[in-house]
């Protein structure tokens, strides 16, 4: 049964799209059958495969709001070999207001991809910056959270909040999810800074294992990824970084990255 | 009358906080009366001036929810020498709901800010990373509008929707409502990603010039800030970058960036 991980955030610009989709061209590279789904209706993981919203009559939004329409309807095959996509668009946004007066408005997404789920080794979700509807979604359907972040003061807030409404979920919906990774991008690691706040979470991490907390086996993940041009660059081509410059310091960081999960996994 | 500047952007991790505290101290300490709004539940720019949230009995969130509270109860006097700051605290979160109903709700901050507006030569408003009620609001007491944002590919897009709003707000409910500046932050000018977005929003801005539009008078604002890490740190020592490291590029940037609004305004 797969591994199914959302990348989650309420701060925005913090690496989660460039993670999931570098991590999930990595992973299907190394030869493992690979979904994304993009849950942002901002659509940019979308954009980081070269998928043209126009051209795209039926995407995750459909599968949310449209009781006709199944996961097959939205399942691009094979957009990289070895990797599909379940597309977004912008009227995505409408889908919290659409669906709010629904009582099984958290779990449509975890129902809708039931059918298709046990085809992949690795599903990845691409979540927005916030914790509303299309975040809890994710965490319904997925096994695993990562947190993709900046090892900057002001971004350790954010952290504690987040934790908080994992704790909320998993006590009420999903008692299995945990979050297991935090992904640091855009890494100064030269600075005492950086230093600094990855010591201060590697701490918090630590000492959080003697707790019965659903982030007791979380670790920040090695390689931190540096900060690259290439990885903002890639996406204005229609890429990931492996299309764009595969031999470049962010692409090289996340092929490690990648490579450590499927050790992790045991699925080398 | 003094200028009354929002900064704005709906995407997450930009700047906006560091611009506004930044530009904020910069026109104090060059001798203007000054007064920075936080308008986000992160309360970011509060920390930024050292302010504890627990020691704050009065912030912007009662100033919008409580009829009783004046602007004179939250205005913090001289946080730095000609600065003045109304601070915001987690709370703020649910003023958004809490006023849903009420049909004056994008006026309120306007209307209670007014008793004090003419005491000050500049007003800065930071906003959360939405487009919603506490943005709105800001937008309503603003007579301009500052886009601090990254020159990243992704970036523009999040400009394309931000302009949306503002000339459906401007056409609503504050005709003099102009967009007239972009500040690029974070910058790397050494890279032709940047030089091309650069030359990109530049090119759109001149052909704004010959449109009825609320940016047709909107320029990239110059210099660009640089990254430099000293501008993240700062926070995390409770003061803003000219507290911290004075000397550094950041603060250099700022600082010429304040001085050119200056001469703008005509206000040396
Ligand atoms: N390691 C890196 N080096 C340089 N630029 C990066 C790196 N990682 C991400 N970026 C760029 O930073 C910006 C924000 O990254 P990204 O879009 O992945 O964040 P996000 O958390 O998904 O944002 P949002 O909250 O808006 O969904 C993008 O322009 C991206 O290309
Ligand atoms: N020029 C810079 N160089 C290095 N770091 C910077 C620079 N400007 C901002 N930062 C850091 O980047 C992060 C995001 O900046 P900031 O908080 O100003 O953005 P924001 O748009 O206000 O974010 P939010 O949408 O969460 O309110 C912060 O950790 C900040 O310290
Ligand atoms: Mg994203
Ligand atoms: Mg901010």
């Amino acid at each position: 049964s797969p591994r199914v991980v959302a990348f989650i955030n309420q701060k925005g610009g913090v690496g989660k799209t460039t993670s999931t989709a570098s991590i999930g061209h990595a992973l299907a590279m190394a030869g493992r059958r690979v979904c994304l789904v993009d849950l942002d209706p901002q659509a940019h993981l979308t954009l980081h495969f070269g998928q043209d919203a126009d051209q795209l009559s039926r995407t995750v939004y459909d599968l949310l709001v449209d009781p006709t329409c199944t996961v097959e309807d939205v399942l691009r095959r094979d957009v990289r070999p070895n990797l599909d996509l379940v597309p977004a668009v912008v009227d995505l946004a409408a889908a919290e207001t659409e669906l709010a007066t629904r009582p099984d408005r958290t779990r449509i997404l975890s129902d809708r991809f039931a059918p298709v789920r046990d085809r992949f080794d690795v599903i990845l979700l691409d979540c927005p910056p916030s914790l509303g509807l299309l975040t809890l979604n994710a965490l319904v359907l997925a096994t695993e959270i990562f947190v993709p972040m900046q090892a900057h003061f002001l971004a350790l807030q954010g952290v504690g909040k987040l934790l908080e409404t994992v704790g909320m979920v998993s006590n009420s919906v999903n008692p299995r999810l945990r979050v297991t990774g935090i992904i640091l991008c855009m890494h100064d690691g030269q600075t005492s800074l950086a230093r600094e706040i990855v010591a201060d979470l590697d701490a918090f991490f630590h000492q959080a294992r003697e707790q019965s907390v659903p982030w007791s086996t979380c670790r920040v993940l090695r390689p931190p990824v540096r900060r690259n041009i290439k990885l903002a660059e890639a996406p204005s081509f229609g890429g990931s970084i492996f299309d764009y410059a595969p031999g470049c310091p962010g692409a090289s960081d996340y092929r490690a990255l990648a490579a450590q999960l499927l050790k992790d996994w045991g699925m080398q």
